[in-house]
């Protein structure tokens, strides 16, 4: 089984530099391991 | 259970015989002769899983030598959308749901354990109090096992497994399933998802300034607008914005199978598609395109303080049904009634309209059952 999670979450684009500056950073990477309730992600401000 | 009943009985049969006296070397009732086809099953059984294993190990080798796994259809993906994999599932439920005997259960949960590296020591319950392998497969855990994470400002995993893609959708709302080969986000979660009106409604505001045309439009998709009118685009991306970001998260046969809340959100909407039932293990997602696209799911769509969420649960031959503990009454892998498959989804809109079910960051939403 799997579960996909699409969110929205904050996220800077400038208009000069192709690749977006996002707020939103995730905490893991591909082949991770994780548990529930573990942080995929963080924002700020 | 067929198999272990069996061999007690000729345990018991033999300890008569030898009781007895009896010395006779024939075959009735002699406690070691297990039948041929039985040892044939075991030793083809132990050959595919150690096949299986050499396969898996090439894999994370490759994995871990930098190349990137590629689509590769073959002859088994073709050959399995033959099989009535969801009557198999179906089957398989049914099985797994033999209630066992008290003394018999520890062993089959310690054996299911050890096989698919479960930990046993967090289960809520005693190993004799899950009646059948189905309830142990959707065992809770003890209090205390999953903290979650307390920072305002994070968002949790909804289950235990392993992360298989994390990433940012850009313009063409593709999540790659392999190398090479994408599905698009729209077919995931349903054609008439939030997902692009929410997305291209903050677009819309800035077109519908400068060019009123677009105004009637409001369906449009972010892709076709990002095409119709690049400029517009690119003036509105000067500015900060919310990006849209996802995660696919693979959850093994041994892996605690309960869906969790990953934010304080508000389901808006449940959509269920009734689709097929492949396998979704790593060997699937090379050999069969969609795979995601495909097979039977439950999406729930939503709003969270930073905007659009969605949580897509996808099932697999053996984990084939999904509750929703917001709905109970939601029935998932039901037989076929129809020979071709259904495209549109069946969808439910909570009440009340606007707010939904609301949940917190750790609640329970679902659980994948066998079968």
């Amino acid at each position: 089984s799997t579960v996909v999670l699409v969110f929205q979450a904050p996220a800077l684009k400038k208009q000069e530099d192709e690749a977006s500056s996002s707020e939103f950073k995730f905490c893991v990477e591909r082949g991770d391991k994780i548990r529930m309730g573990e942080a995929l992600g963080r924002w700020h401000d | 259970l067929f198999f272990l009943r069996k061999l007690h009985t000729t345990t018991k049969q033999a300890g008569a015989s030898i009781n007895g006296g009896g010395s006779s070397s024939d075959s009735k009732g002699n406690p070691f002769l297990v039948p041929g086809a039985t040892v044939a099953t075991i030793l083809m059984l132990g050959a595919l899983h150690a096949r299986r294993m050499y396969s898996d190990k090439k894999i994370v080798e490759a994995r871990e030598s930098g190349i990137e796994l590629e689509i590769q259809p073959d002859v088994k993906a073709k050959f399995l959308s033959m099989l009535p994999l969801r009557s198999i599932s179906r089957f398989w439920g049914s099985v797994s749901s033999t209630e066992l005997p008290v003394w018999l259960r520890p062993y089959a949960h310690r054996a299911w354990a050890r096989a698919f590296h479960s930990n046993l020591e967090e289960a809520a319950l005693p190993l004799d109090q899950y009646a059948s392998l189905k309830d142990f497969f959707v065992r809770t855990l003890k209090e205390g096992s999953r903290p979650i994470d307390s920072d305002p400002r994070s968002l949790i995993s909804p289950v235990d497994g392993t992360v298989i893609r994390v990433g940012e959708l850009k313009e063409g709302v593709l999540i790659e399933q392999v190398k090479g080969f994408s599905y698009s986000v729209s077919s995931l979660l349903g054609a008439g998802s939030f997902l692009p009106l929410m997305a291209a409604s903050d677009i819309q505001e800035d077109i519908s300034c400068q060019e009123n045309n677009l105004r009637d439009e409001s369906r449009k998709s972010w892709w076709r607008i990002s095409l119709a009118s690049p400029k517009l685009r690119e003036s509105s991306s000067s500015r900060p914005m919310k990006g849209l970001f996802y995660c696919v998260i693979y959850l093994r046969p041994g892996d605690y199978h309960r869906i969790h809340s990953p934010v304080d959100w508000n389901v808006l909407l449940r959509r269920h598609f009734s689709g097929r039932l492949y396998p979704v293990n790593e060997r699937a997602t090379r050999t069969i395109k969609n795979l995601y696209v495909e097979n039977e799911r439950v999406v729930l769509e939503g709003r969270w303080q930073e905007g659009y969420i969605a949580m897509a649960a996808i099932g697999a031959t053996n984990i084939g049904s999904i509750e929703l503990f917001i709905e109970p009454a939601l029935k998932t892998n039901q037989p076929r009634k129809k020979l071709l498959q259904s495209e549109a989804p069946e969808e439910r809109v909570y009440e009340p309209e606007g707010t939904g079910v609301m949940l917190k960051k750790g609640d329970e939403v679902a659980v994948f059952n066998m079968g």
